[in-house]
């Protein structure tokens, strides 16, 4: 869903 | 190795209490600055963060970074057999099949001995940005619980609003509407009972009461909880403890 996205788009996967 | 001594089973009771709702099997980090975890809940839209700090040990010791893959469920099973006062070791080897949990009983000689199994778990590790937030609120863990209880029977999501005079909650539901709003007071006498907001500007944002709820399982951390606030970030709900934090992120709902 777009709220997933938006939490991955906050945390960046390092 | 890992050694690692809590004064207290209780922090780790707690800290397991407030996070196995959320998260199922997670990875606890232990290095040189502590043990640490993070993980997402299954819909994505939640992610916890905790660290005990080695100030929080007495002794702490860790040679090499171990990564602790845990089932929660299995760690509070363990736990249970502890009690809140005990002394806490926690033991691993440098590439450990098992977790070994020590807990010596301050009045007697009571030695109790537990291993958990391990388990690989493929974690990805996130960065958490730090951001300037538009409003950060502290007020009373008891009180933000209460709240989050209160309006959860009504509806399944509470709108949040951050102004100078202070932070308003509010919901809509089938059978009518609730609001509590806390003023902004700064109790003297017992600081833990004030609510202070640190406002860069006016913020409202709306959440779901479900994570929320769950959240407050961490109440038992500390007496007063921080609630950061940015529109389109998530919301960052932490409970602080005496060496460390508990921390959660929850997505906004979209639409207003």
């Amino acid at each position: 869903t777009s709220t997933q996205a938006r939490m991955q788009d906050f945390f960046k996967a390092i | 190795m890992l050694e690692a001594r809590l004064e207290q089973a209780a922090v780790l009771k707690k800290v397991v209490d407030a996070i196995k709702d959320l998260v199922q099997d997670c990875n606890f980090d232990c290095n040189d600055s502590g043990i640490q975890l993070q993980a997402m809940d299954n819909s994505h839209v939640a992610l916890v963060a905790m660290h005990l700090k080695t100030d929080a040990f007495s002794p702490y010791r860790c040679d090499r970074n171990i990564a602790l893959g845990i089932n929660l469920a299995s760690l509070q099973k363990v736990l249970r057999a502890a009690q809140n006062d005990d002394l806490l070791t926690l033991k691993a080897e440098d590439a450990p099949d098992v977790l070994n949990l020590v807990f010596e009983s301050a009045e007697n000689d009571r030695i109790a001995e537990y291993d958990i199994k391990l388990m690989d778990i493929d974690q990805e590790h996130l960065g958490i940005p730090d951001t300037e937030y538009a409003a950060t609120v502290t007020m009373p863990s008891s009180e933000f619980q209460r709240i989050c209880r209160d309006l959860n029977a009504l509806s399944e999501s509470v709108s949040i609003e951050a102004a100078k005079e202070g932070i308003k909650f509010s919901c809509q539901g089938d059978i009518g509407s609730g609001a509590v709003t806390l003023r902004q007071n700064n109790n003297v006498e017992k600081p833990d009972l004030s609510t202070i907001i640190e406002l860069n500007e006016p913020v409202g944002l709306t959440f779901s009461l479900k994570y929320l709820v769950n959240f407050c399982k961490a109440s038992s951390l500390s007496n007063t909880v921080k609630l950061s606030l940015s529109a389109e970030v998530p919301l960052l709900i932490e409970y602080k403890m005496e060496s460390g934090y508990v921390r959660f992120y929850l997505a906004p709902k979209i639409g207003d």
